[in-house]
């Protein structure tokens, strides 16, 4: 499977994907906020550093979202964009609708 | 200059010291707070990722300080600790005296 496949079935298949690195705070903040906020819905964790891909699969993800950074996060196939963005996106109400669309 | 004495140094002759990381957003609020708070005071910023001996670094800062992670913040010779630790602090009013006692 290409990078490109892997990115776009992840976030194809899941209501939640989240590309993380393990030891990064920012990434941890938007992986508890689903993790506390949303419990019955799995997110799709993929986490960058712990993979031999990590770099081609950030590189994707930039040429798809134009961010290279983590966490980038995905609800609904919708791209929400990083930490600050699933934060401000929950804090409007927007996140909520989202995530329980069927 | 040994890794120690490198460390030790930096925290006894500047009145705030960051270690960090270039590309972290945490070790980013912590350098920013004092930038925006105390503009007039100048911060010792040793990036970590851009040194050959960074590793090393955080070693000795595990020893000395029992936290390996970045940010990692003193002011006047005080160990402050990490990101959070430097927003709770200033919140409390405590890091104020410390960066402006003589
Ligand atoms: N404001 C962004 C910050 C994202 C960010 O700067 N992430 C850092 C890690 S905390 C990163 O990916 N740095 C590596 C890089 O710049 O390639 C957010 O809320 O997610
Ligand atoms: N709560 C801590 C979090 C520190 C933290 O986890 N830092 C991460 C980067 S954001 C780190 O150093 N990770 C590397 C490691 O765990 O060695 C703070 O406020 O500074
Ligand atoms: S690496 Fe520090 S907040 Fe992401």
């Amino acid at each position: 499977m290409s990078v490109k496949q892997l990115v776009d079935s992840a976030i194809a298949d899941n209501k939640i994907t989240i590309f993380s690195k393990t030891w990064c705070s920012y990434s941890k903040k938007a992986k508890n906020l689903f993790a506390s906020e949303f419990p019955d819905v799995e997110a799709k964790i993929i986490e960058l550093d712990e993979r031999e891909d990590g770099d081609a699969i950030q590189a994707y993800l930039l040429e798809k979202t134009k961010q290279r950074t983590v966490p980038n996060v995905f609800v609904n196939q919708q791209h929400i964009g990083g930490g600050d963005d699933v934060v401000a996106s929950f804090k409007q109400g927007k996140l909520r609708p989202l995530v329980e669309a069927a």
